[in-house]
């Protein structure tokens, strides 16, 4: 899932 | 987003904000560890290379300029400013941190979840936050008396890694695919680290007594 390589996080 | 993310950046955002108010204000940084700022500084600049080529949303991108900024100015502050310069006792300040990026560095090639250069330096930065409040840890040891606002600020960086932990609690159960082991880990021994100074903030909070660290 592409989920995981984009950090939404801060 | 949920509030305990919300909670976590914002007091995280206030820790910030009480260190640059003290540091411009009283125009002193006594008590404050340079090289934990610094430490900060390369955090902040390594995870937010994606700044200007992925765009997550307003809040995101104006949070990551916001910590950026801040975080260097302060480290500008310490080392250049001709008043604020005077009062960082470089002779207490003396933890060798940069044998802490270089291992935070080895541990991101070995163990993340894309070996990509951004992945990698994102890996990274989060193993070094884990580590960079060690060299303010062993200052507020060394100099024991610590003033209001040093206090106040290694407090709301353990609150916002607090908060952290709940929001991953809180995604990990609402959200399905959401599962970063690296994250979670690194977090956790991040937070452990102000344990014990949360334990001795609250003595002294509640004895009304001035905050001392056991040498």
């Amino acid at each position: 899932n592409d989920e995981s390589d984009d950090h939404d996080e801060l | 987003m949920n509030i305990f993310r919300l909670a976590g950046d914002m007091t995280h955002l206030a820790s910030v904000l009480v260190l640059l108010l003290k540091i411009h204000t009283i125009k002193s940084c006594a008590g404050i560890s340079l090289k934990t700022q610094e430490l900060y500084a390369l955090v902040f600049a390594t995870r937010y290379l994606d700044l200007f080529t992925d765009y997550i949303s307003l809040y995101n991108t104006l949070m990551k300029l916001i910590f950026l900024v801040s975080s260097f100015s302060i480290v500008w502050y310490i080392r250049h400013h001709k008043i604020v310069r005077r009062s960082y006792d470089k002779d207490q300040d003396t933890f060798r941190h940069y044998f802490l990026v270089l291992p935070c560095f080895l541990l991101a090639l070995v163990i993340n979840e894309k070996f990509t250069v951004k992945e990698i330096m994102w890996t990274f930065s989060l193993y070094l936050e884990a580590v960079a409040i060690l060299p303010q840890l062993v200052l507020l040891q060394r100099t024991r008396n610590i003033d209001n606002l040093t206090g106040q600020y290694v407090f709301l960086l353990g609150a916002y890694r607090s908060l952290y932990i709940l929001n991953w609690i809180y995604r990990y159960f609402t959200e399905p695919h959401y599962v970063h082991w690296i994250t979670w880990i690194s977090g956790l021994v991040q937070t452990l680290l102000y344990a014990d100074f949360f334990y001795y903030y609250f003595q002294s909070w509640k004895n009304n007594v001035k905050l001392e660290l056991p040498a």
